[in-house]
């Protein structure tokens, strides 16, 4: 049996906005250390990984292994119902046809269940290993938002180039093209403000603008956001939670 | 600008 009870809905709410619009059939992984869950957007150049551990929730029990297969919008529909600041608990059974969602305000006045029913999603779960970066940044999420807007404008493909001193962003399209560059910096009062960049290797990549608008929907779950780069693997944008993480996994563009 | 990649072959199945 699944418990899973959030202090406030409004976590797991921030979560499933973080990934909701990239992909829509996900199978969520119950385990005794928290919740995981994985899918690839249709057309297999984006991989979301999310990972809630226990310490994320208020209660947290769960006997065996659980797999909830959700459709994210039906999710959603859910999860507009209820308020921010309710409580919400998830629970299934071991070998459940559905998920109960449960809202309750602070003075337990108010009490709202739902039940979503599950599907069987035929998705392979995937290894993700620790591959070898050659540059990390790290972003005040907002910035990294603000980029990803204003250049995603003027094109459909947003490039990044990593120097020693400098992270690039330029675009080039049909109306025109920009350029932002950033530069490193520790701000001793707001650390959450600065620009970290460590780079064993420049790298310059080439990403589709309209999955980068997708990604900085994570930008709700933090106010950071880590970016490591490899001419040789996917990019990977990861967004840190209290106790977890959303990951994405997005493939370049490459020249012909 | 450029061809999109695809994740293929990098995440291998459980």
């Amino acid at each position: 049996m699944l418990e899973a009870k959030f202090e406030e809905a409004s976590l797991f709410k921030r979560i499933i906005d973080g990934f909701k619009d990239c992909v829509q059939l996900v199978n969520f992984q119950c385990k005794q250390d928290g919740i995981i869950a994985q899918a690839v957007d249709d057309s297999r150049v984006l991989l979301v990984s999310l990972e809630i551990g226990v310490e994320a929730f208020q209660e947290y029990r769960c006997d065996h292994p659980i797999t909830l297969g959700i459709d994210l919008a039906s999710l959603s529909k859910i999860l507009r119902c209820g308020n921010n600041n309710d409580t919400l608990t998830l629970i299934a059974e071991d070998t459940p046809d559905s998920v109960m969602l449960l809202f309750e305000d602070t003075k337990k006045d108010r009490i709202a269940e739902f039940n979503l029913k599950l599907m069987d999603i035929d998705a392979d779960f995937l290894k993700i290993e620790e591959l070898v970066y050659e540059s990390t940044l790290n972003l005040p999420a907002t910035e990294f938002v603000r980029v990803v807007r204003e250049l995603g404008q003027l094109s459909d493909s947003l490039n990044i180039t990593v120097t020693k001193e400098t992270i690039k962003f330029a675009c080039d399209g049909d109306i025109g093209s920009g350029t932002i560059i950033l530069r490193p910096f520790i701000n001793m009062e707001n650390p959450s403000e600065s620009i970290k960049l460590e780079m064993d290797q420049p790298v310059e990549l080439t990403f589709g603008a309209k999955y980068l608008a997708d990604i900085v929907k994570g930008s709700a779950l933090s106010d950071k956001v880590a970016i490591r780069l490899s001419s040789e693997a996917p990019a990977l944008f990861q967004f840190d939670l209290k106790a977890g993480f959303l990951q994405f996994f997005l493939a370049p563009k490459f020249n012909d | 600008s450029g061809t999109q990649g695809r994740l293929d072959g990098f995440f291998k199945a459980v």
